[in-house]
């Protein structure tokens, strides 16, 4: 496993993170910095062309306290449709699952069914509730996920979590379209005279105009 | 489209953390811009585990609230700007910062008017240090503001002054904005319009020919 998320990792390079000065300290993990979170990027066979990692896992150990920000385009993509109705049902959130490849957006009923069927069958995996499951997408507008492959793939992709910085850039390659970096930081700070960490992973390179409440 | 996660082990409120994502993200992803179209699937998904050992966070007018939002802003701001970078067909990164309205959210409004503006963006590609669409795009951002007060540098080179266009050294100017698409690097411009407390950013990238090349190709 540690040698398929490095594998990945390494698919496209790291961006130059430009980060404000502040009281705080660069840190190696992304996403997994911050303790109780794993991460993982696999390659699941959902992209047009190529064999670029597609598919991302973010797991946290406990019920952690979640938060989302949100596009206010009215054509709204079913998985931001599903993330907010989940935020609203539950304070909590243990993982999040991000495809690339196909975006779910104007996709009708049936492609907010194939969010909900994705969380489901996540949520049995990791014996978690299907609320606790977060589910982002991106790409093409207008097609639906290729739903097969992308189900068949998650118990590797469970199986390849990791906590480690490999399995934090293996996610930040997976859930690239058409960027030519990978984008992820994390920090170290003090808050309160004790040690925290906030680490994140993004993508984007074009459709870039966000307005998210 | 832009997809985001973040993550942290402090102790936090939900209330409070929602509170505190939002800021984060108004001061950071909110600001950015590569082509002017908002996605159907933009999303930042931001947990907390707790698991720092650190004491909770159950108000925002804290000091540790504070620290946290600091932090917060910090990694959402490097994101976003890695974003801007990366923008299809970009060769710079272009930051605008707008001091001198009477908020944040105005200086903010304004910065990212003249980051979204195509003839802004054109003149960067072109090398081109064209004061007069800046000060076209921060005058349409809809904030009204004394035009005899607007001050436009870019890099350290200042262009307007009391509303005034000034002379300066057009190959140096050029030169500045050449070398920084020669190492993809970062054009700032740095905008006042008057005396007001508001300060504000936003990030943007170059527009080139590739940037419809790539889009022209990447097809439903």
């Amino acid at each position: 496993v540690s040698s398929s998320l490095k594998e990945a990792s390494k698919y496209i390079p790291a961006a130059p993170i430009l980060l404000p000065e502040g009281p705080w300290k660069q840190i190696p993990g992304g996403v997994t910095a911050a303790e109780g979170f794993n991460a993982a990027g696999i390659f699941g066979g959902l992209r047009a062309k190529g064999e670029k990692p597609d598919l991302a896992l973010v797991t946290c150990d406990v019920d952690a306290i979640s938060a989302g920000a949100f596009t206010t385009n009215v054509v709204a993509a079913a998985p931001v449709i599903y993330c907010k109705k989940a935020l609203n049902i539950s304070k909590t959130a243990r993982a999040v699952l991000i495809n690339a490849g196909q975006a779910n957006a104007a996709t009708g009923d049936a492609g907010y069914q194939d969010v909900v069927e994705c969380a489901n069958t996540v949520a049995m995996l990791l014996k978690m509730k299907p609320e606790e499951v977060l589910i982002e997408s991106t790409g093409v507008v207008g097609q639906r996920i290729k739903k097969d492959a992308l189900l068949n793939s998650l118990p590797r992709l469970v199986n390849s979590l990791s906590s480690s910085a490999e399995g934090a850039d293996s996610a930040a390659v997976a859930i690239t379209t058409t960027d030519l970096v990978r984008k992820s930081v994390a920090v170290e700070s003090q808050v309160g005279g004790k040690i925290i960490r906030v680490g994140g992973m993004a993508k984007g390179s074009g459709m870039i105009h966000p307005n998210m409440a | 489209t832009m997809l985001g996660v973040v993550t942290t082990d402090a102790l936090v409120n939900s209330d409070v953390w929602r509170k505190m994502v939002q800021v984060a993200v108004n001061r950071s992803f909110n600001q950015i811009t590569v082509d002017g179209d908002t996605s159907t699937n933009d999303t930042v998904i931001a947990l907390a585990s707790g698991l720092s050992g650190a004491s909770r966070i159950s108000s925002v007018n804290c000091n540790e609230a504070m620290q946290l939002q600091a932090c917060l802003d910090a990694v959402m701001q490097g994101l976003a700007k890695s974003i801007a970078w990366d923008g299809e067909g970009a060769t710079c990164l272009i930051e605008v910062t707008v001091i001198g309205a009477d908020s944040e959210v105005e200086s903010a409004k304004i910065a990212r008017a003249v980051a979204s503006s195509s003839l802004v963006k054109a003149a960067v590609y072109g090398r081109d240090p064209n004061w007069g669409r800046i000060a076209c795009a921060a005058g349409y951002a809809g904030i009204s503001f004394d035009l005899n007060k607007l001050r436009i540098m870019l890099g350290d080179i200042l262009l307007m002054d009391g509303g005034q266009p000034l002379p300066f050294d057009r190959v140096a100017a050029s030169n500045y904005l050449k070398k920084a698409g020669e190492i993809h690097g970062t054009v700032t411009i740095h905008i006042s319009v008057g005396d007001g407390p508001g300060n504000g950013r936003a990030w943007g990238c170059d527009l080139s020919y590739d940037y419809v090349k790539i889009n022209a190709e990447y097809t439903t």
